[in-house]
């Protein structure tokens, strides 16, 4: 089904974009 | 961007009402998010100095999102390392007196940066990642539009 197939890939973006995220240490110049 | 983002702030235990852009016009709400991600930096003594009993009074509105900024800016610069760019900065007078949802959407971008960059941002990265997927779109929309352009 495309559609599924499309809700996956939209999810798949999301969690690859928010795990990165999390994965990208934190920004202190201390 | 700003109804998004009022959907996430929802996420918060603020005791300030954030249901609509109208709630928000006046940085107690805000404020309290901000206590909320990082209590060391927005501290008790910070949040004291937001007027809460605002009414309509925009020049009080106008006072709390003048520190609701500059509490942010100062984050981004002596926490962060990074300066905020001129084309992300909001409009306040814009929020305090016509309650802009444009340019409220831009100050509620820049509290959105200093949760998914703060030490306890895996636990606001995963509250993000529960929400619907069509907001979540928009909040990374926002997230690349921050990192696009950070200056370091």
């Amino acid at each position: 089904d495309p559609s599924m197939k499309a809700g996956a890939t939209s999810e798949g973006v999301l969690a690859n974009f928010f795990n990165s995220l999390l994965s990208k240490k934190t920004g202190s110049p201390s | 961007l700003c109804d998004s983002l009022i959907l996430w702030l929802q996420t918060f235990n603020t005791a300030e009402s954030c249901r609509e852009v109208q709630d928000l016009t006046n940085g107690v709400a805000m404020a309290q998010v901000l206590h909320e991600i990082d209590a060391a930096w927005f501290d008790n003594a910070w949040l004291s100095r937001i007027k809460e009993d605002v009414g309509d009074n925009w020049r009080i509105k106008a006072s709390n999102l003048k520190k609701v900024l500059q509490g942010i800016t100062d984050y981004y610069h002596e926490f962060l390392g990074q300066q905020i760019s001129e084309d992300l900065l909001p409009d306040l007078n814009r929020i305090s007196e016509h309650s802009d949802p444009v340019e409220l959407g831009r100050l509620l971008q820049l509290i959105l940066g200093c949760a998914v960059n703060c030490e306890k941002k895996q636990e606001h990265i995963q509250v993000i990642m529960t929400l619907e997927e069509s907001v979540q779109h928009v909040v990374m929309a926002a997230i690349q539009e921050l990192m696009s352009k950070e200056i370091v």
